[in-house]
């Protein structure tokens, strides 16, 4: 039941394998994934961006590869390349019509994730970040399954209760043998543009006690952003700024 | 196909049926059903709101009737009744298990609404709020095919594209041969506790120009506010101050 392809790509040696999970839609999940991988390529690691999840075809569209395709070589599926040199490879580019995506059960997605793990020609990558679809249903963690991880980042938002989220990730990351590597609390507060003021939104976040009763760091609290609204919106994400990709990585 | 059940329970008579509706989860449809109805009550209207949205099952959280089960008398199914006396009828509080209650497909959602219409002892009512499952999909469709509904009210959020989710409630409520009675915006902007300043936390809203396009009219524009978020997570909907209720009824 847990068959993990271990072997890849005979040409790729891929050191570490994220997977970044969210409790539900809507909370930055993708965009997360996409800085976490930024972060990472400005420290000089080589990086690729494994997306799977269907749910808005998002990460080809954040690195402003929208038009992009696997290409095919003699060593496998090519990924797409952002302009800072990441590898991008999404599900979305391998369809015709990604709209129907969403009608793609668990099984048919971790088939897909399975193809890409052992096809694609990732060459040597530091990371592999990957964008799971959301929630933490059996969707998630049939694709998970998959994939040899080193752990597992859980991405919240002060809206929803994080303690649940933070729960049942522990459980999917117990059940896959990986530990959470950390919770990323996006759209944490505000940051008031006139005076500096900075406010919780979504009011008090409760993610301190969560992060210490499951043992799961926050690795960062990201602010609601109209500057990173506005890079995702436009598909330049590689343009964030330091100050978002702060704290991110180590 | 579209068979409206135009006479409810014979003891009732409800004169302006709303369904609300949003393009996707999380965007506050529900939060925002409840001010609807919290600000029709608060004019003197009788008001009911009927949840349809099996997500969450948060209308009766929200007017602090979790654990209220509808009533039956020899008029039919009798409401569960708010402090300030708004009659909530909700798929949850008929469930024993609310968490089974994602897996209901919209047909078997759709029957149970339309029992509900016919059985449910309403009264006499100026107003029924109907929240809507989220989305644009059939889901949502068909179940207001089952309701003489007066129009439709559509809840976006900034971080959404607006006109495909403003351009797919239209092409429903033509299919629906009802209007749409406007657009509401939530957390569409913060307000600095600081200094006072208004901001958009999502970057421009390019709302005006969707109404002008489409003929919907600005209901309201609703700020992220983390007192708001403190009523919902308390289920205290209705201690929801005037500023939070200006603009949403006439
Ligand atoms: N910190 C933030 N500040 C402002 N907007 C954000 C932030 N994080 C995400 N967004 C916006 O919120 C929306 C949802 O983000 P997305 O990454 O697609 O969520 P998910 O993958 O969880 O569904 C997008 O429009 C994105 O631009
Ligand atoms: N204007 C707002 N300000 C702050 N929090 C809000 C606002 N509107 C909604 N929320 C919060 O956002 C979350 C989602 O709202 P909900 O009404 O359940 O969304 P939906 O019905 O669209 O899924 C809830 O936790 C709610 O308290
Ligand atoms: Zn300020």
């Amino acid at each position: 039941k847990f068959v993990v392809q271990k072997n890849g790509n005979e040409h790729s040696n891929i050191k570490n394998v994220v997977a970044v999970v969210s409790g539900k839609g809507g909370v930055g999940k993708s965009t997360v994934s996409a800085l976490l991988a930024v972060a990472l390529r400005r420290q000089g690691w080589k990086v690729g961006i494994l997306d799977a999840d269907l749910t808005g075809a998002s990460i080809p569209y954040l690195f402003g590869l929208k038009t992009a395709k696997l290409g095919v070589s003699e060593k496998g599926l090519e990924p797409a390349v952002s302009t800072l040199g990441i590898k991008v490879v999404s599900i979305a580019l391998v369809m015709d019509n990604p709209e129907n995506a969403v009608v793609w059960r668990g099984p048919l997605l971790s088939k897909a994730i399975e193809q890409f793990w052992s096809d694609v020609h990732w060459g040597e990558l530091d990371y592999l970040v990957v964008d799971m679809p959301p929630g933490t249903s059996d969707v998630p963690l049939t694709v998970m399954q998959k994939l040899p991880l080193k752990g597992v980042v859980v991405v919240t938002s002060p809206q929803e209760m994080a303690r649940s989220v933070v729960k049942k990730a522990v459980h999917m990351a117990e059940l896959l043998k990986v530990p959470v590597l950390g919770v990323i609390e996006n759209m944490s507060y505000a940051v008031c543009p006139n005076c500096g003021h900075r406010f919780a939104v979504f009011g008090p976040s409760h993610l301190e006690e969560v992060a210490v009763e499951f043992g799961t760091p926050v690795i960062a609290q990201i602010p609601i952003d109209p500057v990173l609204a506005e890079l995702t919106d436009a598909g330049r994400i590689e343009d964030a700024t330091p100050s978002m990709l702060d704290n991110l990585v180590g």
